[in-house]
């Protein structure tokens, strides 16, 4: 009697767990722009035998943004999701993973992201700051006072921008734009490029320094403006141990 | 006139018994939340 079936694959089991570790590091790996996301539930899980050993699995997951910027290299597990009154963004991917003897390796991946209605967090929190445009120009002012300010007062060397990750706008009970924004470190000290700021360049990738600010700019009932940045160091690019890439990758649309 | 046997009555006989406690295993997907649904 041919040897039933095994079961499907339930999406809490722990192989299905397994798979999407690998898949939502590839994910990260592959991103060059705004935050590292994390899994929040296995939509679904489709296993095809292809042989021996060797399966093709579909994942469809739903992941949440972080508060660490992609450059950030603390470890995903120690990045903390965004809560929902911080105005959630959720990310929906599909993987396609291979697994051969045991070791899964990504085939291809494809997410979009969106951000959680406006109209549910202000069911829940009438004043919580909400997600503005990058490109807004309140957002835009504020990043570039945020940067000078804290370029004009640092000891330290003269940090340009790279992106702008996030922006939120509130309104009341005061006027508050609250920008994150990723920074690399010049050339230059801030001395210095108090008098030729062209000369200021980005390190080679070699000595690369990255940095993340904050800053929030209160404009109204009166003028405040704070900023932070911390810079992470020198960091030795090292491919994750525990992930294999297929060189067939088709990357993540 | 034919008396007509109440259907809840027919079918409460013709159910099978299921044994006390019986729930069916819950289904394999979507898998558990770890933080919160939007």
């Amino acid at each position: 009697v041919p040897a039933a079936a095994p079961a499907p694959l339930g999406c809490d089991d722990p192989e299905s767990e397994a798979a999407a570790d690998v898949a939502v590091s590839y994910i990260n790996g592959q991103s060059h722009h705004g935050y590292k996301f994390a899994l929040n539930r296995i939509e679904n899980i489709r296993v095809i035998p292809q042989g021996l050993n060797n399966d093709i699995i579909f994942l469809e997951l739903d992941l949440l943004e972080t508060s660490c910027h992609i450059l950030n290299p603390t470890p995903l597990v120690n990045c903390s999701v965004r809560s929902f009154t911080e105005h959630a963004v959720e990310g929906d991917c599909d993987v396609k993973l291979q697994k051969v003897d045991g070791v899964f390796s990504v085939l291809a991946s494809k997410c979009n992201s969106h951000a959680d209605s406006s109209e549910d967090i202000i069911q829940l929190c009438p004043d919580c700051p909400l997600l503005a445009s990058l490109n807004n120009t309140e957002v835009l002012t504020t990043v570039t006072a945020a940067l000078n300010a804290y370029n004009s007062k640092t000891a330290g060397a003269y940090l340009r921008l790279l992106e702008v990750g996030r922006a939120k706008i509130q309104y009341e009970p005061v006027h508050n734009v609250i920008v994150e924004f990723a920074v690399a470190a010049t050339n230059c000290s801030a001395e210095e490029a108090k008098d030729n700021v062209e000369a200021c360049q980005l390190l080679p990738d070699d000595q690369s320094n990255f940095g993340f600010c904050t800053a929030t700019m209160v404009t109204r009932p009166s003028q405040d403006l704070r900023a932070d940045c911390k810079l992470y160091g020198h960091q030795v690019p090292t491919p994750d141990p525990g992930v294999t890439y297929s060189q067939a990758g088709q990357g993540t649309s | 006139s034919v008396a007509k046997r109440a259907v809840a009555e027919a079918a409460q006989h013709d159910k099978v018994p299921r044994p006390v406690g019986f729930l069916p295993p819950p289904p394999p997907c979507p898998g558990k939340i770890r933080h919160f649904k939007i």
